[in-house]
């Protein structure tokens, strides 16, 4: 969701 | 993914490989803080909360396995294996769990994206991540012989983060919209702690003499 930092990264 | 990320997590996955060597080929963790791989563990297990119900990619699934198998193997060698926890230095490697968990709980109680517990656990593990490595440099300072694959483990452990600064910066001007303050700010404070220890690392390297880190 957009208020979540997004976690595409390890 | 760019070249900056997939060198950066190459460069964290073999400081891995570095002192897993160390450690089970040598039998030794001289030089090694028990405490920085422990904050390592716990890094991973509050940032992977997610590994089974948010999947990015196979990538990431499997490299998410790794970090964690492989810091909590790390913590059972050198807390259960008889050899290498004979070569432990547990008298120079002082430094209290507390002034670093603390503060970054509360920091990541305050500061986050969303008040829930598995947001505030992950914010909590990149502030921990910036600060784990302090114990290891501490006693890195303590140590007189800096042996060649301690000095490598921390240089790689500098140089992966290092590389994801770059990455940062490589997205920012490459995808639209891409800022993460809260990711940005704590790697920047965990690539500054490096930045003695690089110096001397690499002049001990142009000299070619042993890494010694003044007092």
């Amino acid at each position: 969701t957009a208020d979540e930092e997004a976690k595409d990264e390890l | 993914m760019n070249v900056f990320r997939l060198a950066g997590d190459m460069t964290h996955l073999s400081s891995i490989l570095v002192l897993l060597l160390k450690i089970h080929t040598i039998k030794s963790c001289a030089g090694i803080s028990l405490k920085t791989q422990e904050l390592y563990a716990l890094v991973f297990i509050t940032r992977y909360l997610d590994i089974f119900d948010r999947f990015t990619s196979i990538y990431n699934f499997l490299m998410k396995l790794i970090f964690l198998g492989s810091s909590l193997s790390i913590v059972w060698y050198m807390r259960r294996h008889k050899a290498v926890h004979r070569s432990y230095d547990k008298d120079q490697d002082t430094f209290r769990y507390q002034f670093i968990v603390l503060p970054c709980l509360l920091l990541a109680l305050v500061i986050n994206h969303k008040l829930t517990f598995k947001e505030v656990m992950w914010t909590f593990s990149l502030y921990l991540e910036a600060v784990a490595i302090l114990p290891q440099l501490v006693l890195l300072q303590r140590t007189r012989n800096i042996d060649n694959l301690t000095g490598q483990y921390v240089f790689l452990l500098g140089a992966y983060r290092a590389l994801y600064l770059l990455n940062w910066v490589y997205r920012y001007f490459t995808e639209p919209g891409f800022v993460r303050w809260i990711t940005w700010i704590a790697g920047l404070v965990q690539t500054l702690l490096y930045a003695d220890f690089f110096y001397y690392y690499i002049l001990s390297w142009k000299n070619n003499v042993k890494l010694e880190l003044p007092a």
